[in-house]
């Protein structure tokens, strides 16, 4: 498994970050 | 009813199930309030973690205490076979735009959309390769609906009901009529898709952005 | 073979669909490099583009040019009913599984080890996270496994396979014996599934982790 072709893969890194904030947005909405 | 769905009121990750229920006419109760699911909190309690570990809604609850989480399956389960797609190469291909739309599409919509809604921080280098992988997705489908009204087959999927729910912030928030003018096929399809009844009996009208949003800061 | 498979050497999206296929019996023709397809511009030369637009492998080309992308439709495609999940629940507890593989593990895995590999910049702050959460999502499916021997009913299916593919950079990269000892049960399952024949013919054998690889500058 070479990293020059996992580092072309498409993989979202940051989706931690953007979980957190969904789940922090809606729960603020219905807050 | 003795299926019942968890989730945050009004949640597009949500409505794919929910729409998804209207095609095989299953009688969904969605729970989306207290008591029994605090929208604040409703994830982390002892009482819902008990019965969905995965800790996240949508979550649903069958007959004899069945247990779905992650929308796509509860979709999936929900949905008819037409919708799953009738033999295995069609429904092989419901599944490879399924995964598109978590992989190629999601990320890109979240990333230029969210900080629109006040959801996440705005970050510029994100938010235009966002825009940017948009641009291309978008010219991909038009092509591939030059010649097709649904992505699979010659009827409704659950591709075009997945692929339609993660277009849906964009449509709605950001994609005003000069973005989404290259894109005209792919309107087209939007437009059938949450026209039908089974869409807008969830979505309610859906009105297409006519300026887009800007980050809040 | 009438069914070919593009894909990089030894690339571990590729593997579920080679594992799929050592349960279905189907012949595969692999093809990882020229004159056919060049891994360093392959999915971008516009003979590939013109087959498979989505410009990513693995791809796969079966009769009368019927085309699929994206890793989890191909295996679904190359599997079998019983890997697939028979009837409606254990076919959506392996959309699941497999959902979950993709939104959980994937991108923390991807986080912690890719920069042991050197295929990604380090990142402090997304590594912890990604640490943590695998902490946790290892927990649950400690859990999960205390009592199955496999995820969805009593034998491997598309789940055990794609959550597998999903852990193996970890558990050959960063998972040393102290890290790995409180998810004994998971341990286990992980190595029941990869000495399966039809797991070995592809993957050979796996060597746990000893020592965890750190990054490199």
């Amino acid at each position: 498994m070479s990293a020059e072709h996992l580092a072309q893969e498409n993989i979202w890194f940051d989706k931690y970050r953007y979980d957190d904030a969904e789940r922090r947005y809606y729960e603020q909405l219905n807050g | 009813a003795a299926m019942t769905l968890y989730t945050y009121p009004d949640f597009w990750r949500s409505y794919p199930v929910l729409i998804a229920a209207q095609y095989s006419g299953l009688q969904l109760k969605v729970i989306s309030g207290p008591p029994e699911f605090e929208p604040q909190s409703g994830c982390r309690t002892d009482h819902f973690l008990a019965k969905f570990p995965f800790g996240k809604v949508p979550a649903f609850e069958g007959e004899n205490g069945f247990h779905i989480c992650e929308s796509n399956a509860i979709a999936h389960y929900v949905g008819t076979d037409a919708l799953r797609g009738i033999g295995p190469k069609d429904s092989a291909l419901v599944q490879q735009w399924v995964s598109y739309a978590d992989g190629a599409i999601i990320p890109a919509v979240a990333n230029w959309v969210y900080p629109t809604l006040g959801a996440s921080a705005y970050n510029k280098q994100a938010s235009e390769k966002a825009q940017a992988d948009l641009q291309g997705a978008l010219s991909f489908l038009n092509e591939h609906l030059q010649t097709r009204t649904f992505l699979v087959g010659e009827r409704v999927s659950l591709a075009d009901i997945t692929l339609v729910c993660a277009l849906l912030l964009l449509y709605k928030q950001v994609l005003d009529p000069s973005l989404r003018e290259p894109f005209s096929n792919v309107t087209r399809w939007f437009c059938s898709c949450v026209h039908q009844p089974q869409f807008s009996a969830v979505l309610g009208k859906v009105k297409l952005c006519e300026k887009a949003a800007q980050y809040k800061v």
